[in-house]
């Protein structure tokens, strides 16, 4: 059986926020290591895949592979009946229907209790390749965001640029075409400001902005976001969360005609 | 004009 406890709900109401514009529905696989998932979005050009690890709940216990197959907007429903920082319990059975979630809030004088129905979902799991990135860019996830909605006012892709002089997304639209550069930039005080760039070769590849603005979604649950750029290859886009959990998106670059 | 291409082609099945 499964049972699962987070201190506080928000993570996964914020996860399920995360992923479903790009999923609809999808497996949690538990295993004694954590609870992890891996969706494409329909037209199989964006991926996400997330893990949180045992280490992130209080208990874990997990005693066999267990598939939750979930719909999501199923489960953003009974998630909205739990308050951010409710204490929130995942129970299931080893062969289970249904998937019990549990809310208590922090003065443990109100204990709301709900079965979500599961699905049979058939899904196919990608072999994501370990890849040595030629460029990796750490900044602010609200800085992402911000960039990625103001150029999506311009085009609908954006050309991201890494070379010596720091790394630039340019855009080009029917009205114009806007470029913002990005420096590295350190501030030993406030470090969930800084960028950083490291670089092994130049690197520029364009991307669908409708995308990255789906990714830009989970900005809630890290103060920085990395991504990981080589040439020719899909753009890894990461939210790391406490206990080495993590969400991450995949995106397949688009190429000239 | 540029193709948007699909992971499938970067990424295999296991």
């Amino acid at each position: 059986m499964l049972e699962a406890r987070l201190e506080q709900a928000a993570l996964l109401k914020k996860v399920v926020d995360a992923i479903k514009e790009l999923v609809q529905e999808c497996n949690f696989d538990c295993n004694d290591s954590g609870i992890g998932l891996q969706a494409m979005d329909n037209s199989h050009v964006a991926l996400v895949s997330m893990f949180l690890k045992s280490e992130s709940f209080s208990p874990f216990r997990c005693d066999r592979n267990i598939a939750l197959g979930i719909n999501l907007n199923a489960l953003q429903k009974v998630l909205r009946a739990a308050q951010n920082e409710d204490i929130l319990t995942l129970k299931a059975e080893d062969a289970p229907d249904v998937v019990n979630l549990v809310f208590e809030n922090a003065t443990a004088d109100r204990i709301s209790e709900y079965d979500l129905k599961l699905m049979d979902i058939d899904q196919e799991h990608l072999g994501i390749p370990d890849t040595d990135y030629a460029a990796q860019i750490s900044m602010p996830s609200s800085e992402f965001q911000r960039i990625t909605r103001d150029l999506s006012a311009i085009s609908e892709s954006v050309t991201i640029e890494c070379n010596k002089e720091g790394v630039s997304f340019a855009c080009e639209g029917d009205i114009g075409k806007g470029n913002i550069k990005l420096r590295q930039y350190t501030n030993v005080d406030k470090p969930a400001e800084n960028v950083e760039v490291n670089m092994t070769e130049p690197v520029a590849l364009t991307f669908a902005l409708k995308y990255l603005g789906n990714f830009c979604k989970a900005s809630g649950l890290s103060e920085q976001v990395r991504l990981c750029l080589s040439n020719e290859v899909p753009l890894m886009v990461e939210y790391a969360l406490a206990n080495n959990s993590y969400i991450r998106f995949y995106l397949a670059p688009k190429i000239g005609d | 004009k540029s193709r948007q291409q699909t992971l499938g082609k970067f990424f295999g099945k296991p």
